[in-house]
């Protein structure tokens, strides 16, 4: 079995949680994923040079820890990584989850997770997306209790963690959409706008999108995907790319640059440059159907919800 | 509510860049389409 992931090519994830896994707790730096659906860490199996870089799970250290026999490979743009499958307890913050599913890395390509700052991935999308038959997390806190419905959110504060957090997330009313398809956590978006185009080598989202914009096109939203706003090929035709495909803009030149909308089920989200143009902007276009994948700038200006229960998406001011 | 805090870390194009491997590890690996993995066509 497969599945398809190819997110490290993009090599910009920058948010990690803690997990442990077993009993004693191991404790591993996840990247939290809504980009695929299963959880994985290094393993003491692993001989591979980027095994030797993190923190590897001995399942022969955890009373709880069962074996489940099945390899699977999950290819990813810059290689594979095999796993071997096993059950243990699996604890996220205060969530104990028993005989939970995961993967066990037998071998990983050096080249790039060496260089990862974290051990391995906990997938937060649809469990079709999953390789294996078991739950997956958020199915099994379900399935366990943990849970009353199956919904998370990513906020991202401004203020230091812990001091000055505002139990409040959202400001206004939030913008609800179905989810157009049942895998990752895809959405339709209406229409793309901008209210000022005088970029200068940087025309993403100019009068293009006009006539793009009503052509059904569907975003999906990831975190694990790097703090990145993803655009189609044909939206991006007059960027300047750099030999790297970022696409470069003059920092100088990011006042007069367009606020990017985004106009889900008729309700507009704007996206002011500031929260787009960062010190180094990598931007590739894809090739295929116009998808955009809006990153950690999105999701930092949008307080974001993922229900799964009601295979929706909903979008508020952060 | 459980919260869940993130830490912020490096990139791993952070730290490539850092190590002087970026560069290499780009032009050796085959560009992949990031919006390939939304083509059904493997379902």
């Amino acid at each position: 079995a497969v599945a398809y992931e190819p997110f490290t090519n993009y090599l910009n994830s920058y948010y990690f949680g803690e997990i442990s896994i077993g009993t004693p707790p191991q404790n591993f730096l996840v990247l939290f994923d809504t980009g695929s659906s299963n959880l994985w860490v290094p393993s003491t199996y692993c001989k591979s040079q980027a095994c030797s870089n993190h923190n590897t799970f001995n399942p022969s250290m955890s009373s709880t820890y069962q074996n489940n026999g099945q390899t699977y490979t999950l290819y990813y743009g810059s290689g594979s990584l095999t796993v071997l499958l096993g059950y243990d307890t699996v604890t996220v913050q205060n969530i104990v989850i028993h005989n939970q599913e995961f993967g066990l890395s037998e071998i990983e390509p050096s080249n790039p997770f060496y260089y990862a700052n974290f051990d391995g991935i906990l997938g937060m999308a649809y469990p079709n997306l999953a390789v294996g038959n078991s739950p997956t997390v958020m199915e099994s806190m379900m399935q366990q209790g943990q849970l009353t419905s199956p919904i998370f959110s990513f906020y991202f504060s401004r203020a230091h963690p812990g001091r000055n957090m505002n139990s409040q997330f959202y400001s206004g009313e939030i913008v609800w959409t179905p989810v157009t398809r049942e895998l990752y956590w895809q959405v339709a978006i209406d229409d793309t706008w901008s209210v000022l185009c005088l970029g200068i080598g940087f025309c993403l989202p100019c009068s293009q999108t006009a006539s793009a914009g009503r052509s059904g096109r569907k975003s999906h939203r990831g975190r694990g995907l790097g703090p990145f706003v993803w655009a189609p090929r044909l939206l991006a035709r007059s960027s300047s790319a750099s030999p790297l495909s970022q696409f470069v803009v003059n920092c100088n030149s990011i006042q007069s640059m367009p606020t990017i909308t985004f106009v889900i089920r008729g309700s507009p989200l704007p996206l002011p440059p500031s929260a787009y143009v960062l010190n180094a902007t990598y931007l590739p276009s894809p090739s295929g159907q116009p998808l955009w994948t809006l990153g950690d700038v999105f999701l930092k200006e949008y307080y974001t919800i993922y229900d799964m229960g009601n295979n929706r998406m909903g979008f508020a001011l952060s | 509510l459980y919260r869940i805090i993130l830490k912020k870390g490096k990139s791993i194009r952070q730290v490539m860049e850092e190590q002087g491997v970026l560069q290499t590890f780009l032009k050796n690996h085959p560009k992949v389409d990031p919006g390939a993995k939304y083509l059904f066509n493997n379902d």
